[in-house]
């Protein structure tokens, strides 16, 4: 058997439990793009934004880590981050993805496609950022 | 069994603000 690093969050790995901002529980490996969008809906203070993959690169520090730049929002500001190559990020239509997606389903077993450029992935920001 | 919120699943890219 495998074991998750201790960087990589618990709640990636196949079969944890998720709650929706519904109350409904969930496992990960079946979470739809509609269930982060419904949940943000009913959040008073988060709101999902668009996030294009616009580039990938292999880290600098180690070859465990990958950089992924994002362009996000309508505003199309670039944010970038460092991230375990496994590291899933979800993506609108498709579902899971990440750099090595035969990493993220041996360490996870978490069902998982290979993160390109022009995915659009789901992510985060405060609904009153202004 | 942990139960883990939805958003925690989510990055949290909060483009700065320019103006």
């Amino acid at each position: 058997s495998t074991v998750a690093p201790p960087s990589l969050p618990p709640y990636f790995i196949k079969g944890s439990i998720i709650q929706l901002a519904d109350g409904e529980l969930k496992r990960v490996e079946d979470l739809k793009t509609e269930d982060f969008i419904q949940s943000a809906e009913i959040s008073s203070e988060l709101k999902i934004d668009s996030s294009t993959v616009e580039r990938i690169e292999g880290s600098h520090t180690s070859p465990n880590f990958a950089v992924v730049q994002f362009s996000v929002g309508e505003h199309r500001a670039q944010v970038s981050v460092e991230v375990l190559v496994e590291y899933p990020f979800f993506v609108f239509g498709q579902g899971w993805s990440s750099c090595c997606p035969d990493r993220t389903t041996q360490l996870l077993e978490l069902p998982c496609t290979k993160l390109s450029v022009g995915d659009v992935c789901i992510s985060l920001t405060l609904k009153n950022l202004r | 069994v942990p139960v883990f919120p939805w958003h925690s699943l989510v990055p949290f890219l909060a483009p700065t603000q320019s103006d």
